[in-house]
C-alpha cells in the first residue's frame, strides 16, 4: 500500500514519459489502484497533456493554494488508474516550484496523493535537478530507463551517485528499483553488445530481465499521450511493459 | 564580435548537445573564434565529459569562488575552438546553481567569457528551467532542435512562450534563431508530412533551410563527444552541421 517509485534519469528522451505511462497503465491492470504523477513542468509534452480536457489544474496550483488535492487527480473511466499532472508552470512560477522541491512540500504532496493507492508512479523531468530530487526523497525506488546507446558503467555509476546523494541527505530507504533498457532494437549488434557488457558487469538484479524494443507504433500511442494498449499497433511494446509490470510486482515481494 | 547563441528544448534527447558541438565546431572553420559552453550540469553525459582530462573544473567552480574564468576554458589544438564546462556539479550544489542562474551571476560569468570569442554557443540542459533561463537571459538568440515526431505547432509555440517571457523579464532583445529539424528520416513519410505541415504554418525562417539527417556514423562521434568531421561515418550529419553554419552566418548578416 501506498508504494511510491519515481522514474527518472539525467539523460532527456530516453522513454521516461512512456514508461510511466505504459507501465503505470499495466500495473493498474492487477488493482489497489494506480495513481501517475506527471512530474514534468513541460507537461504539455507529456503526460498531462491530455489531462487538458479534464482539468487545467495540478500540483503547482495545490502548491500556489489554488486548488485542493482532490480537485487535481483525474480518475480513468474504468476506475483502476488516475492521473495527476503539474499543472500550468509558467516561467515565473518555476523558482518556487523548485524550492517547495527543496524544502519538502512537494514531495509531502505526493505523499499525501499516494495515500488512496497501492502503487504511484511519478514521472519526472529529464536531469538530477531540484524537482527530480524532490520526488525521490519521498520514493521507495527509482527506476532508471536507458537506451542500448548510452547504457553503460557511467551512466548507471553516476546515477548511482545521485542515489547515494539523496540517502545521506533526505531518504536513507531510497534503492534502485532496476535500470530498464528501452528502444531496444534486436537488429542492431551494438545494441545487443552493449546490454550484455553491462549485464556481465553487473550484478544481476541492476538491470531488469524485461528490455522495451524499439516500436515505431508507440509513437502515436504518446503523441496522444496514450497507453499502448489502448492503441493497435504498438502490441510489442505493450507486451514488454506487462512483462515489465509482472517483474516489479514479482521484486516487490522478494523485499 | 561577441554573440551568444543557445541552443534549447523543453523536449529531451532531441539533439541539443550533438547541435552544440557540431555547429560549434563549423562555425569555428571560419575564424574568428568559437567558445562552446556545455551548460548542463549532467555534463558527464555532454561536452565537457571529455575535458575531464584538461580541466576538471567548470562554471561551477567560479561561482563557488574556487577557480578564475581564465582556468576553466580549454582552447583545442588549432587554436579556432575554445570549450568551457559545468564543472562538477554534485546534487548538493544544484540548488546554488540554480539560484545563481536567477540572479544573473551565471550569465553574466558567460558574458565575461563571450567577450573573448566572435561567438559562443550553449547546450542548454533540457527543459525551460533556472539554467535555461539564466542562459536565455545573455543570449541574443535561441536555436530549438526538434525531432520530425515531435515537431508541432505546440512543441514551437510552447518555446515561443517562454521566448517572450523572457524578453519582458530580462532579455528584450532574445529572439528565435530558428527551428532545427534534427534526426530526420527521409525514408519515413511521417517524418516528411511533418516538416511540410511546419513549413505551411509559420512564416519561412522559423524554420531553418537545413535538416540534419539521422546518421548512426553520430553515435559514436557523440559518444567520444567528438565532432562528426574528425570521425569518418558521420559525414551527412557533418555536411549538414557545416550547411547550418553558413545558413546561420548568412541570417546573421540580415540582422
Ligand atoms: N520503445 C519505443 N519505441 C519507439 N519509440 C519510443 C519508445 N519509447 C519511447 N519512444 C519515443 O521516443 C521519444 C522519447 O520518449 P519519452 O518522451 O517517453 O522520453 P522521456 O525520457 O520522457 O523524454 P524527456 O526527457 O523529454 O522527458 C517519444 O517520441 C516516444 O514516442
Ligand atoms: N542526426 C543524428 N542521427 C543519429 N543520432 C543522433 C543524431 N543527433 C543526435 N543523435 C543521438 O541521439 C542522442 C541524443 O542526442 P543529444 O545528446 O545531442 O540530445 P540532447 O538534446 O542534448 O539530449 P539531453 O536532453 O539529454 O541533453 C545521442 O545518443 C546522439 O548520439
Ligand atoms: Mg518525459
Ligand atoms: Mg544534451
Amino acid at each position: 500500500m501506498g508504494t511510491i517509485v519515481t522514474v527518472a534519469s539525467q539523460k532527456g528522451g530516453v522513454g521516461k514519459t512512456t514508461t510511466a505511462l505504459n507501465l503505470g497503465y499495466s500495473l493498474s491492470r492487477f488493482g489497489g489502484g494506480v495513481l501517475i504523477v506527471d512530474g514534468d513542468p513541460q507537461a504539455s509534452l507529456g503526460i498531462a497533456s491530455n489531462l487538458k480536457q479534464q482539468t487545467k489544474v495540478g500540483l503547482m496550483d495545490v502548491l500556489l493554494g489554488r486548488a485542493t488535492p482532490e480537485e487535481i487527480v483525474v480518475p480513468t473511466r474504468d476506475g483502476l488508474l488516475a492521473l495527476v499532472g503539474m499543472g500550468r508552470v509558467d516561467p515565473a512560477d518555476l523558482g518556487s516550484l523548485e524550492e517547495a522541491a527543496r524544502s519538502g512540500a512537494l514531495g509531502a504532496l505526493v505523499r499525501r496523493l499516494a495515500a488512496g493507492y497501492g502503487y504511484t508512479l511519478i514521472d519526472a523531468p529529464a536531469g538530477a535537478g531540484s524537482i527530480t530530487v524532490g520526488f525521490l526523497a519521498v520514493s521507495e525506488s527509482v527506476i532508471l530507463p536507458v537506451q542500448p546507446r548510452t547504457l553503460s558503467l557511467k551512466t548507471i555509476s553516476s546515477f548511482l551517485k545521485v542515489i547515494h546523494w539523496t540517502r545521506r541527505t533526505s531518504n536513507p530507504d531510497l534503492r534502485l528499483s532496476g535500470v530498464l533498457v528501452t528502444m531496444f532494437d534486436a537488429a542492431r549488434r551494438a545494441d545487443v553488445v552493449a546490454i550484455e557488457e553491462v549485464r556481465s558487469t553487473f550484478p544481476p538484479d541492476v538491470l531488469f530481465r524485461t528490455t522495451i524494443p524499439l516500436d515505431d507504433g508507440l509513437e502515436e500511442a504518446s503523441v496522444r499521450a496514450v497507453p499502448a494498449w489502448l492503441l493497435p499497433g504498438a502490441e510489442h511494446a505493450a507486451r514488454s511493459y506487462m512483462e515489465l509490470a509482472l517483474e516489479v510486482k514479482s521484486r516487490a515481494f522478494e523485499g
